[in-house]
């Protein structure tokens, strides 16, 4: 049986001309580096589930993308983290919302799945519960880069509207 | 935002979003990402989906559930159901993309915005890194 992986690093902040040339090569690299995470499991018989999980993991250290490190801020300028993972096969699922200081939103999310008897764990109590499984807990200024941060500063001089346009990721 | 879907060689599928959000969001605003249904879902007996966009409008459409069930019980084929689902995200003035993978091994994307970071591989087909 053939094995497959599709990724996606978000939409609609990167209008042609937007993105710089550095931009540009160091996201396509980001991206490779998921791709290669997910398929040497895939390739060597592993689930689609691990699968998932390692490329989402590489894409949430890279601060090229809007999920972990290099995430955009709130109105009030920290971090929240979002992320859901689900297997096809019996269903089940993980996810948590509004993370602050778990370094890797996915694994919550798996753990949450595979740890508990829920799916949607959220807000202090998703990050107590990911460190009592013994998910790395970072500051939440790791998560914070400074296009970011400068992203934030344009869209509360404009007035702090809602992103609708997905500007910025 | 950042996703991820796959079929391994068991023919089991599995989906994996994560996002910080939205800039300047307040409110303790969630988008689709962590809503099971909306931008993540995965059932063996149709298809692995993950979500990148306006999540007010991927919740509202139940989109990533939406997209399977126009599978399992409308019959549709993957990108023709991820085709239309993004149709109907559209249709009450959302944009974004999709990614799915079918137990079959098929893949598909989609996206109504100008650009969507995005990549594939697999075991036959050509590996796959693309933006606009």
């Amino acid at each position: 049986m053939s094995w497959k992986l599709v990724i996606h690093g978000g939409c609609g902040a990167m209008r042609p001309g937007t993105v710089s040339k550095e931009q540009d090569e160091a996201a396509r690299a980001g991206l490779n580096a998921a791709l290669d995470a997910g398929s040497s499991i895939l390739a060597s018989g592993g689930s689609s589930l691990d699968a998932v999980e390692a490329a989402a993991r590489a894409l949430e250290e890279d601060p090229s993308f809007n999920a972990g490190r290099g995430s955009v801020l709130t109105a009030d300028g920290h971090v929240e983290l979002d992320a859901a993972i689900m297997e096809g096969t019996t269903r089940r699922a993980g996810a948590v919302a509004g993370l602050r200081t778990t370094r890797a939103p996915i694994a919550a999310a798996r753990a949450a799945m595979e740890l508990s008897p829920h799916v949607l764990l959220t807000y202090e109590g998703g990050d107590r519960f990911a460190r009592d499984q013994g998910l790395e807990q970072v500051d939440n200024g790791w998560f914070v880069i400074p296009e970011r941060a400068a992203q934030l500063d344009r869209v509360m001089a404009a007035g702090g509207q809602f992103d609708a346009d997905i500007k910025y990721g | 935002t950042i996703g991820a879907v796959a079929v391994d060689q068991s023919g089991h599928v599995a989906a994996a979003t994560s996002t910080g959000g939205l800039t300047a969001k307040r409110w303790g605003r969630i988008g689709d990402s962590p809503l099971i249904g909306a931008g993540t879902y995965a059932d063996d007996r149709a298809a692995a989906v993950s979500a990148t966009g306006l999540g007010e409008l991927f919740i509202r459409t139940a989109a990533a559930h939406e997209l399977c069930a126009l599978i399992r019980l409308g019959g549709l084929g993957l990108q023709e159901a991820l085709d239309a689902v993004l149709g109907e995200v559209g249709s009450l003035g959302g944009k974004g993309g999709l990614i799915a993978v079918a137990p079959s091994g098929e893949v598909a994307w989609g996206f109504t915005t100008p650009d969507m970071y995005r990549g594939r591989a697999g075991s036959d087909i050509e590996r796959c890194v693309a933006i606009y």
